[in-house]
Formats: C-alpha cells, sequence, structure tokens
C-alpha cells in the first residue's frame, strides 16, 4: 500500500 | 477515483468558478469575506507544496493549479481591483482569522503523521481549512440581505466537503489500508461546521424565500 494514498485527493 | 470524491471535486470547483463569476463579471465581492479567501489562499498554498515533489496525475495537478491560481486571483481582485473592492463590506467581515493560522500551525506541529517539513505543513493546510468557513458564515450572518451567488457558493462548498466524508467511507470499504485520523475527523469538524448554515438554505428554498439567517 502506498502511504501517500490520502495525498492523491485535493 | 471514485464517484463521490469526484463529484466533491466538481463541486468544489463549482464553487470557485460561481465565486469568479460573481467577481469577474458582475464585478461585486458583497458578502464575500476577504479573510476566507486569505485563508483559503494559505491553505493552498502549503497543501500543494508537493506540486514540485510528487507526481499523482495530470488531473491532480491541474486541479491544484486551478484551486491555487482560482484562490490568489480572488483575494487579490477583492484587495486591489477598484470596482470589486469598492463592494466590499470591510466593516461587517471583521473576524480575526489570524488568531486561527497560529493554533493550526501548533496543533499541526504536535498531532501529525511524520515529522517532515512537507508533511507538518500539509496538516497545518487540513487543519486551516476545517475552520477556514468561519469568517465567512460570520459574515453572512451579519449580511442582511444574501446574494443568490454567495449563498450557492456556500451551499456549494459545503457540499463538496459532504462528498468527501462519503468518498472515504466509500475508501475505507474498498481499500483495505485506507485510515487517515487526521484528515477524517478535520474534514468531519470542517463539515459540521456548514450544519447550521444548510439547515436554513434548505429552508429558504424550500419556503421559496430569500436566504437570511438569524442574529
Amino acid at each position: 500500500p502506498n502511504d501517500d494514498d490520502v495525498k492523491d485527493e485535493l | 477515483m471514485n464517484i463521490f470524491r469526484l463529484a466533491g471535486d466538481m463541486t468544489h470547483l463549482a464553487s470557485v468558478l460561481v465565486l469568479l463569476l460573481k467577481i469577474h463579471t458582475i464585478k461585486s465581492c458583497a458578502g464575500v469575506s476577504l479573510k476566507t479567501q486569505e485563508l483559503y489562499a494559505i491553505v493552498f498554498a502549503t497543501r500543494y507544496l508537493d506540486i514540485f515533489t510528487s507526481f499523482y496525475s495530470i488531473y491532480n495537478t491541474l486541479m491544484k493549479l486551478v484551486f491555487l491560481g482560482s484562490s490568489f486571483s480572488i483575494v487579490l481582485y477583492m484587495k486591489y481591483h477598484k470596482t470589486v473592492h469598492r463592494s466590499y463590506d470591510r466593516e461587517q467581515d471583521t473576524f480575526r482569522h489570524w488568531f486561527l493560522v497560529l493554533p493550526c500551525l501548533l496543533l499541526a506541529l504536535l498531532i501529525h503523521e511524520k515529522f517532515t517539513f512537507l508533511e507538518v505543513l500539509w496538516t497545518f493546510s487540513l487543519y486551516l481549512e476545517a475552520v477556514a468557513i468561519l469568517p465567512q458564515l460570520v459574515l453572512l450572518q451579519r449580511t442582511r440581505n444574501i446574494d443568490n451567488l454567495t449563498g450557492q457558493y456556500v451551499f456549494l462548498l459545503g457540499g463538496y466537503r459532504g462528498l468527501y466524508i462519503l468518498n472515504w467511507i466509500y475508501r475505507y470499504f474498498t481499500e483495505p489500508h485506507f485510515v487517515h485520523w487526521i484528515t477524517w475527523i478535520s474534514g468531519l469538524v470542517q463539515t459540521l461546521l456548514y450544519a447550521d448554515f444548510f439547515f436554513y438554505y434548505s429552508q429558504s428554498w424550500k419556503n421559496n424565500k430569500k436566504l437570511q439567517l438569524p442574529a
């Protein structure tokens, strides 16, 4: 899993 | 990207377009809080610093540029465009918004996922966004005649937050590792701030009356 998955949100 | 997330982003985009339409076409910013707009400019400037360090998608980059560009141009319009500036409700828009910035920064220094420069600023932007609407809500309450565009702007902003919560619920069930307490709690706080406004907005819509918030 990507730690920064939430960062693809705006 | 799920349907709630896309709908949320589009609602956010629509809110910005409504505001730009009012300012650019009607050359008026009556009822719009410059304090809230300044806070949003700070929110996007601190959150989207990763534009230089990480790439997620063309969509992501483009939307970041749109929100950065629009928030700063709205602030500049309200401050320096002669006609627009004249319509600004300066006497009513008195919320001490800088007092929101410091507590959010301290909270971000204390509560974050990783202690790095970008991560702390990103977390700060989440906390600040949660409360950035407050000056606007206070101004709405003081404004006797809320025009349709201003009402729609705030309604769309609140709608965007609500849709993001649905997006997180969806992601939690479809992406097993998707757990982000900081994002969720600040997003929830932000959405709850709109509850009161939503109530009066729906009342005015139901009764086909002009939107007016109780003092």
